[in-house]
This record gives structure tokens, sequence and C-alpha cells, in this order.
């Protein structure tokens, strides 16, 4: 259950990034959210730069959840 | 470790945009 509901998020917040359904996020879209989040650009590039696994420049929903599963998991860990 | 504070780092600033992708979505601060 905890798996299903951390896909959710996971899928959920892949979807803020990916604004244009595109089916993965792409620098630009990280950038975008600058303007939405309280984090600065070059927060944001270590953001996509930790998320990209293979560092081809996009992230797939898979590199994304992998990268939000070890937060999800790190914060419910007691 | 250069490599392990690298990981920290990344861990951190990952924590940090996640949780601010979660209070935007439930709209607390």
């Amino acid at each position: 259950p905890e798996e299903l509901a951390m896909r959710r998020k996971a899928q959920e917040f892949f979807q803020t990034c990916d604004v244009e359904g595109k089916g993965f996020i792409a620098r630009t879209d990280m950038q975008r959210l600058h303007k939405e989040l309280p984090l600065s650009l070059e927060e944001l590039e270590h953001v996509f730069d930790a998320l990209d696994a293979d560092g081809n420049g996009s992230l797939t929903p898979e590199e994304f959840t992998t990268g939000f599963s070890r937060f999800f998991f790190s914060q419910n860990q007691p | 470790d250069p490599n392990m504070k690298a990981g920290a780092t990344s861990e951190g600033v990952l924590a940090n945009f996640f949780n601010s992708l979660l209070s935007k979505k439930t709209g607390s601060p």
C-alpha cells in the first residue's frame, strides 16, 4: 500500500513538472518550476541532475519515480 | 569521501524539492 501511495504521488508530481504531457521532463521544464517553488535555478539544476540517472538530459517517469521513492521511504523511516 | 558528500547533497536538494512540491499540493507553507 505504501508503494502504491508513493507511485501515485510520483505520478502526480511528474505531471506537475511535465505540464505539456510529453511523457518526459526536460531541463527547461524543471527550470519553469522556479516560478512555483521556493528553489533557485541552481538547485533545480541539481535536482534534475540527481534524478537524471542516465544523464541523457530528459527524465522518464521511471527515473522520476526512482528518485522520489528514495525520498519517500527515507521520510517514512523512523 | 567526495562521492558520499555529493550523494548527501543530492539527497538534501531532492528532499527540499519534493517537500516544496508536497507543500504546493497541500497548500500549506
